[in-house]
């Protein structure tokens, strides 16, 4: 039986679970043209 | 181990007594396969571990830059966007805003879709307004008039009717359409 | 204090990271500088340097607003590890010894982290780190380190890459998810990763095939040790649903390693996860088109792929110990004392909780079963090939005669764990699934068993039929097997008692 410790740090990791966001590539530099700029709300704001 | 074993496996009701049937007979993996990007035919075998985004459905919430690379050709490219001999930057909004006046309209709706909620949308923005395009805000399409014809104003001024060039950002194309245009509807 | 100087470099370079792209020649001359001005001269100084960006990188995501960048720090001492490993002639210490240090040093960290009392640990940053030191390593490497102009270095850091990816694989085993609970989805996220585990699975000469099936074990593992019969845990139960999405990835993109592997894959696999032991069992080799199982003109030996012997990456001779000899003399010359010797060895002292479909507890030592009868197995396609197919397709050889006598000494549960491992073997079509598709066909027809005859013709069906009744995919072998026994005119299997006392039972059979 899985010690309670280990389950709630199983749990924890569940909940900390890193996704697709966190997975991509880095990106430390922006180039000031794409830097965030507050555009129109009507503007699509996903790729 | 003989073939009474297999029977809470394979009696439907009491299932929870024993084994957690999703484990052990397992599910129709149809689903689980699609979700990766595998098709069933094994002719049509795509490389799914290189775009990986997570093992599981629910954390892959949007999809992850694979491994690139860029050929030499693609940076070098003298004179062009009056780079003159050196290799063409487009990364400052002093030095290159005007270069965008020098791209075609697909470069700058490529530029608008692909770099939301950035400066490069707002320049491209500007720059298509120029060029008579409209952004519609519900379709979320740029649209421009159809030069051949003249659209007829609604009585009471608040829209047109008449034949318009829209731009598909899902075909990549453009298309003409008779529409009924609402002038609060464009920006 | 030095450390806070090292804070202070550090910043620095996440700082200069942000304002200009990670070619600008600046960015060179900082690393210049680090290395002129001594911050990272030392093994000492590496270990406090290392020490100082890891603390920084995991504090300011702790600290940082959640949806703000919150892996700046993490990203930059990624682009930093690779940065010191390309720009730096190493003379004292190798690149890969280096790579070693850092990582161990993120190790200590890392652990203490996890270790902290309660539960503040958070997996993220430290996931980041990884996944950013994999893909700035695959930018930095692509097409050969192209951006290196210095021929000699590019040779040298091409040489490297592939230690780079072990040496990031050796971390993972220790990170695994028996070692750090807290760090579980985390690994699994990283075993997968994009420019991870394609990497290791296409390492010219298969280079990265040890450490991966040590990875996958350790996966596999850490399933098995909490898998019980009902009560799987939540978690648990997610950790699979992720395994499988991974392993069928896998036999996707690259089946051959599932193909070559199957056996130390196999051997650690929980036997309730039936299957993902399918999923395992069923890869076949690209490319490879497989004749209908269910054709009832089928005849296994004429099909042509039956000729090729797999290959196995892992011989399974050096899980023999000291069976080997008894086994290797047995297969020569033939002797009962031989027989005896293996088949009293088949046991282990007191029993150990396995949870399978249908028991609790195994005595025996089913990875060393498993072990004979694939040793067997290869031993016996290679006899064919030297000599002749009656040499081995003959239940007199000493290869049948080995297996026979594990079932004939054996009791119950020798017999369940020989069939099982029998059945293992019949995957796609290759020497290996035509030579136990024989052997498990006589063995169901053999009148040798006495009083066992019943026991053992129903072991062969449950393994099959387990097989067959779970979802797909199944693998060619046993359905080409169970058809055969099914249709064999010899014994009907419809009327075997065994069947018929058990209605549920003999409906699946009869609807088969």
């Amino acid at each position: 039986t899985m010690p309670a410790e280990m389950a709630a740090q199983l749990e924890s990791s569940l909940l900390n679970c890193p996704d697709s966001l966190d997975a991509d590539t880095p990106k430390l530099y922006q180039t000031p043209l794409s830097l965030p700029h507050p555009t129109s709300i009507f503007f699509p704001n996903e790729t | 181990y003989g073939l009474k074993a297999l029977l809470p496996l394979i009696r439907r009701e009491d299932q929870s007594a024993d084994y957690d049937p999703s484990m052990t007979l397992g599910i129709d993996l149809t689903p689980v396969l699609h979700s990766l990007g595998i098709s069933s035919d094994a002719n049509g075998r795509q490389r799914v571990l290189d775009t990986f985004p997570s093992p599981w459905v629910e954390t892959s919430r949007s999809e992850v830059e694979p491994r690139f690379f860029i050929p030499e050709s693609f940076t070098k490219i003298p004179n062009i966007l009056q780079s003159g001999s050196n290799n063409p930057v487009f990364n400052s909004v002093q030095q290159d805003h005007a270069k965008i006046s020098l791209f075609q309209d697909e470069t700058l709706f490529y530029l608008f879709y692909k770099h939301p909620g950035s400066v490069v949308q707002e320049l491209t923005y500007l720059e298509l307004r120029k060029r008579n395009w409209r952004y519609h805000k519900t379709l979320k399409v740029w649209l421009t008039k159809d030069p051949m014809m003249e659209p007829v104003v609604a009585p009471g001024g608040a829209s047109e009717r008449g034949s318009y060039v829209f731009f598909d950002p899902q075909r990549w194309e453009k298309c003409q359409r008779d529409f009924v245009l609402f002038y609060n509807a464009i920006m | 204090t030095s450390q806070e100087k090292m804070f202070l470099v550090f910043t620095e370079w996440v700082k200069l990271l942000q304002r200009v792209p990670d070619d600008d020649i600046k960015v060179t001359v900082f690393i210049r500088q680090m290395m002129d001005k001594g911050v990272v001269n030392s093994t000492e100084n590496v270990i406090q340097f290392t020490k100082a960006a890891i603390e920084l990188s995991v504090g300011s995501f702790k600290e940082s607003d959640p949806t703000s960048e919150v892996f700046i720090a993490a990203d930059a001492f990624s682009k930093l590890i690779v940065k010191l490993l390309v720009l730096q002639t190493f003379t004292d210490v190798s690149r890969s010894e280096y790579l070693r240090l850092m990582l161990s040093v993120i190790t200590m960290v890392f652990s203490e982290d996890q270790g902290m009392v309660g539960n503040s640990f958070n997996e993220r940053p430290y996931f980041r780190l990884i996944s950013s030191l994999l893909c700035q390593w695959e930018e930095a490497s692509a097409h050969s380190f192209m951006k290196i102009q210095d021929q000699q270095y590019r040779n040298e850091l091409v040489e490297f890459s592939p230690d780079f990816y072990n040496i990031i694989a050796s971390f993972l085993h220790a990170f695994q998810p028996i070692a750090y609970p807290g760090f579980s989805f985390a690994w699994i996220t990283l075993l997968s990763h994009r420019m991870f585990l394609p990497k290791m699975l296409r390492l010219p000469g298969k280079a990265g095939w040890s450490k991966l099936v040590l990875l996958f074990t350790d996966l596999l593992k850490f399933m098995a040790q909490y898998t019980k019969r009902s009560d799987v845990p939540d978690a648990v139960s997610v950790v699979y649903k992720g395994a499988l999405r991974v392993f069928l990835a896998v036999a996707n993109d690259a089946p051959g390693f599932l193909v070559e592997n199957h056996y130390e894959l196999l051997n650690n696999l929980p036997p309730v996860y039936m299957q993902l032991r399918n999923v395992i069992l069923s890869a076949i080799p690209k490319n490879m088109v497989l004749p209908n199982p269910y054709d009832a003109e089928l005849r296994i030996g004429d099909v042509e792929s039956c000729q090729h012997v797999p290959n196995v990456y892992y011989d399974p001779v050096r899980d023999l110990k000291n069976l080997k000899k008894p086994v290797d003399n047995y297969l020569r010359i033939p002797s009962a004392s031989l027989s005896r010797v293996v088949s009293t060895s088949l046991f282990k002292p007191g029993s150990q909780k396995d949870t399978g479909i249908g028991y609790d507890n195994v005595s025996v030592d089913t990875k060393l079963i498993n072990a004979i009868v694939l040793h067997v197995g290869i031993e016996a396609a290679l006899e064919k090939d030297k000599t002749t197919a009656t040499a081995i397709f003959n239940t007199k050889s000493s290869y049948y005669t080995l297996l026979a006598s594990m079932l004939h000494d054996g009791n119950t549960e020798v017999r369940f764990h020989v069939v099982q491992a029998i059945a293992n073997q019949l995957r796609y079509p290759n020497a290996h699934t035509h030579w136990f598709n024989y052997v498990l066909n006589n063995f169901f027809l053999s009148e040798d068993w006495g009083n066992n005859t019943a026991e053992i013709q129903e072991i062969i069906v449950r393994t099959l039929l387990e097989r067959v009744v779970t979802n797909k995919p199944h693998c060619w072998g046993i359905v080409v097997t169970f058809t055969e026994l099914l249709r064999s005119s010899e014994c009907s299997i419809m009327t075997l008692p065994f069947v018929k006392t058990v209605p549920e039972i003999e409906h699946i059979i009869k609807h088969l």
